[in-house]
């Protein structure tokens, strides 16, 4: 600890009972993504579903554009500082249900 | 994948709304309470710090929208429109958990229940390091009002935290976005004046500042023309501002300002008072010892309270006092009515469009210094006296004559109420 603190302790840092988890790679971003609702669950039967790297890249693209990135499709470090900013728990956008609950009931 | 399904399918379970692009107007009343629940004070600030900031973050929307909020510990907890509270993990039943220090913070559920994650670091206004709750705070109820995310540099609805700017203000864009939901701020106003000051440069020149102020029942807001919106902050009290005059509201203002005189007067009910701009406050006594407030009748003879409004028109010396349908016109130098009067307000300010008048019981009178005009506002309207510049330029135009009408909100923007027990935070 400092050797001296404030006098109404406001340096004082209270212990951390727990940390969120830092987004590091590709695993992590796609949960952000997810839980933001950048992914866009779609209809396993249609042949022109995107691959998962595709629809990894397209999320991650949207996420950039949002955030005001470099739109690169890649998970490089200005996007990972950008998901792991403190922010609101409210999804950036709303998740097609129908689309979803179809996809997962079929799964 | 199964990992990714699970989470879509338990994002399913959450309350949808139909977040569209400008988002929703979640409530249909105006007046809407809120509660700091017991089971979720924040363990980093006192309880009254916590109210007190939860308090500002409800005024801050407040300022510049039609809605007021009010701060409710009684009410069975159904009754309470919106529902703050701090948790950690898995908190105060609900089914997104919380992340622990870092990323997420808080979120807002659209049936008006706010959580912040007690793991975050959370700080007063300006206490410099942390995360400013006042911040989350008016970001989460911009949720809860129906605002999606908007990602525009300076709004406080972008996602990511923003760190600590100096003065955090609601922006143009974030105005808007509410009042695009929710309307824009209408109302009468008691009186609307320009207050003359005079300062002293630093090379000992004096120089003449003029500031706008709207005042309404006990409360007023500075307006700043150059910014289009009020003072940050407003409206106060009018007690806070305007010491001696009546505490629930004047009838008119009036600033009798020429070569031989510079006297500023408050107008309530049958009284008046003098006011003294050295002190910033009413004088007790006139020069003969007579004791403020006094009768407008002794005043200025031929008029009476009480009065609609009045204003003093430089231009021809005289102050114009609006009563009903009836304008007197007072000569100051001669302490009586101009000749002629009272007289039909139609016949003073005649209506350049047939039929487009207020037709009397006006509430303001203002001159404008910003726009160098005069205007006669009445209930959400308000009306431009015609000017010598308009007439020069269309000489047909009456004199004094009224142009069309205009809303007040669409020219003086963002002037809004606040509840009455959050006028004094």
């Amino acid at each position: 600890e400092k050797l001296f603190h404030n006098r109404d302790h406001s340096d004082v840092q209270a212990p951390i009972s727990h940390q969120a988890e830092v987004i590091t790679d590709k695993y992590t971003a796609e949960i952000f993504l997810s839980r933001y609702g950048f992914f866009k669950p779609s209809d396993q039967d249609d042949y022109n579903t995107p691959t998962e790297s595709e629809a990894f890249i397209s999320a991650l693209k949207e996420f950039q554009q949002i955030s005001g990135l470099p739109v690169t499709g890649v998970f490089d470090e200005a996007t990972k500082v950008a998901m792991n900013k403190p922010r609101c728990g409210v999804p950036d956008k709303e998740i097609d249900l129908t689309a979803s609950s179809e996809a997962v009931r079929r799964r | 994948k199964r990992h990714l399904a699970t989470l879509v399918s338990r994002s399913r379970s959450r309350h949808k709304r139909d977040l569209s692009e400008s988002g929703y107007m979640a409530f249909s009343k105006k007046v809407l309470r809120w509660r700091l629940i017991g089971e979720g004070y924040s363990s980093q600030l006192s309880i009254e710090e916590q109210r007190y900031i939860l308090k500002l973050a409800f005024r801050m929307w407040s300022e510049v929208s039609p809605l007021e909020f009010v701060e409710d510990t009684r009410s069975p907890l159904e009754d309470v429109d919106i529902r703050l509270g701090f948790g950690t993990g898995r908190h105060l039943g609900c089914n997104q958990r919380f992340d622990g220090t870092g990323q997420e913070f808080a979120h807002a559920w659209f049936l008006g229940d706010i959580h912040f994650d007690d793991d975050e670091h959370f700080t007063a206004p300006n206490a410099g390091s942390g995360i400013s709750l006042l911040k989350v705070a008016v970001h989460e109820i911009g949720h809860v009002l129906g605002l999606p995310h908007i990602y525009r540099p300076g709004s406080i609805m972008q996602p990511s935290y923003l760190p600590n700017e100096s003065g955090f203000e609601m922006g143009w864009m974030d105005r808007k976005a509410i009042q695009h939901l929710y309307g824009d701020c209408k109302g009468r106003f008691n009186t609307v004046f320009d207050w003359i000051r005079k300062e002293k440069t630093p090379y000992g020149e004096v120089v003449i500042r003029f500031n706008t102020y709207f005042m309404r029942d006990g409360w007023y807001w500075l307006y700043e023309n150059k910014n289009n919106r009020t003072r940050y902050g407003d409206p106060v009290a009018l007690q806070v501002g305007w010491r001696g005059i009546p505490v629930d509201g004047v009838d008119a203002y009036v600033h009798v300002w020429s070569r031989k005189r510079d006297a500023m007067y408050f107008f309530k009910g049958t009284q008046f008072w003098r006011y003294n701009s050295e002190n910033d406050q009413v004088f007790q006594r006139d020069p003969e010892g007579h004791r403020y407030p006094m009768l407008i009748s002794k005043g200025f003879p031929g008029v009476s309270g009480p009065i609609d409004t009045a204003f003093y028109d430089r231009r021809d010396s005289l102050i114009y006092f609006f009563k009903n349908t009836l304008v007197y016109a007072f000569d100051v130098e001669a302490n009586s009515l101009a000749r002629g009067f009272p007289k039909n307000i139609k016949d003073v300010f005649p209506p350049v469009a047939s039929r487009d008048h207020p037709d009397g019981n006006i509430d303001a009178a203002y001159f404008s210094y910003t726009h160098n005009a005069v205007f006669l506002l009445k209930g959400t309207r308000f009306w431009q006296v015609v000017g010598s510049r308009d007439r020069r330029r269309r000489p047909f135009l009456p004199r004094n004559g009224l142009l069309p009408h205009k809303e007040v909100d669409q020219h003086w923007f963002d002037i809004c109420d606040v509840h009455p027990t959050a006028l004094k935070l």
